[in-house]
């Protein structure tokens, strides 16, 4: 698979609602 | 540290490496009646206490990316042996028995978080992964081994409200599809075992134990493994927590308060921080893409995607590249792996727009490098993705390179060797 590392994820906020069943990014989500 | 154009971001040089002491978040962690909020620091920075023990020294960047590789490899391997794992028991006293293929490596570019478990509360230093599933810790008496941790050991003789699961209870055999392994059984005992794909592995008693999260959100009852065999690349942490979407999960076990809903930021370098919150909202600039579900590996978080851009231009890459392979978002593997395709024309077009800049060795699997120690500022093209929502997320110019030095800083991403990978 293609794998989206940690690296890449840094400063967004990354959100799961797993019941919804959907992710959603945010940029500049640590400050 | 970065200026941002419309299609290139602008960064000072020195910026690329982590500052050599903490630099924490200025975000406010705020807790209430939906939601619990914790701090996530890199587990070999300066915001972790635990990269002042000599125990846990910090890898090589050579080491962290050859343990990267490993996990790459575990997954894919699970995912293409999924139905053939859990072919034989573990038990406590015999870490051979469990098929090495399984589960997922750890790695060293982790993050982690503190929670409480116990009673009275005994607080631990857990990493934290969307990619498996069992939360565990070392345990008193270390029947087998222990590595060295930071923290002091839980002691479940020490907590009124440890249980021991029994093997006859039908939550001991869900550990199978949490763990790819078959539960073994001591005294009447529910046996747990994981081993990661760089042999690291944890075996022990299955049981229940109150995990405390913040000082207002507290479960009773979490299923937990309490290690008494473990050996691996742990680094000083006090074991895993597991984010996956297997109902052992503690997303799942927490779901009637959060709803199977969670979030967290991982910091910029190092020495900073972000957080890993339960329950909440997400903020209003977040854009949205369905999950979806990856057939030989349910408990992945699986993503669509369809495009990537380079310095605001679609790579002409056809959709069948990515829906042949498949994708998930995982926490813990460090660089992203792309379907061969898309990493050859990611890197034509990344080192064409970088041309300007000396290349140097490669580093590991990293194999696009340039050498910036005769440059203060430098200018990188903007790698954005899309998604068959038809969203569009630009990744942040901390998420495009990984710098092992000024003179060795390469594009932080690798490809697949197989196409269905």
């Amino acid at each position: 698979v293609f794998i989206f590392g940690n690296v890449q994820q840094k400063t967004m906020e990354v959100f799961y609602d797993g019941s919804a069943g959907k992710v959603g990014f945010a940029p500049g989500g640590c400050s | 540290k970065v200026a941002e154009s419309h299609h290139s971001h602008s960064i000072e040089v020195s910026s690329l490496l982590p500052s050599a002491s903490c630099i924490p978040s200025t975000k406010v962690l705020s807790n209430n009646d939906d939601k619990a909020s914790l701090k996530v620091v890199h587990k070999h920075g300066p915001c972790s206490k635990l990269s002042q023990d000599e125990a846990s020294a910090a890898p090589t960047h050579t080491e962290i990316l050859l343990q990267d590789q490993s996990r790459v490899k575990s997954i894919h391997s699970r995912l293409s042996n999924s139905k053939t794992s859990g072919g034989k028991d573990v038990k406590v006293t015999d870490s051979t028995t469990i098929p090495a293929k399984d589960g997922s490596t750890v790695g060293s570019g982790n993050y982690i978080v503190t929670v409480g478990l116990g009673t009275p509360k005994k607080d631990l230093s857990l990493i934290f992964d969307t990619g498996s599933d069992i939360t565990w810790t070392q345990c008193q008496p270390c029947a087998r081994f222990c590595y060295k941790q930071k923290e002091q050991i839980f002691d479940p003789s020490q907590s009124t409200s440890y249980t021991n699961i029994s093997c006859s209870s039908s939550i001991c055999n869900s550990l199978t599809s949490a763990t790819g392994n078959t539960p073994g059984c001591a005294s009447s005992a529910c046996v747990y075992g994981i081993q990661y794909g760089d042999s690291s592995f944890s075996v022990g008693f299955f049981g229940t134990e109150k995990l405390t999260l913040t000082s207002t959100d507290a479960f009773n009852n979490i299923y937990f493994g309490c290690g008494q065999n473990n050996q691996g690349l742990f680094g000083g942490s006090a074991g895993l927590l597991g984010l996956g979407r297997d109902k052992l999960s503690v997303v799942s076990q927490t779901a009637q308060k959060y709803n199977k809903i969670f979030s967290y930021c991982l910091p910029s370098s190092s020495s900073s921080t972000g957080f890993l919150t339960f329950g909440g909202s997400a903020s209003k600039n977040a854009k949205f893409t369905p999950l979806s579900t990856i057939s030989a590996g349910p408990s992945f978080y699986g993503l669509d995607f369809t495009g990537i851009s380079v310095g605001g231009k679609k790579l002409a890459i056809s959709a069948s590249v990515f829906s042949t392979a498949g994708a998930i978002i995982d926490s813990g593997t460090v660089i992203t792996r792309l379907p061969p395709a898309a990493y050859s024309a990611l890197r034509a077009s990344f080192r064409n727009l970088m041309s300007k800049y000396p290349m140097t060795k490669a580093l590991s699997i990293l194999d696009t490098c340039y050498d910036f120690s005769s440059y203060t500022t430098i200018s990188v093209p903007k790698i954005g993705f899309s998604f068959s929502s038809g969203i569009e997320v630009d990744i942040d110019a901390t998420g495009i390179l990984y710098a092992s030095s000024i003179s060795q800083v390469c594009l932080a991403f690798a490809g697949n060797n197989d196409a269905t990978d």
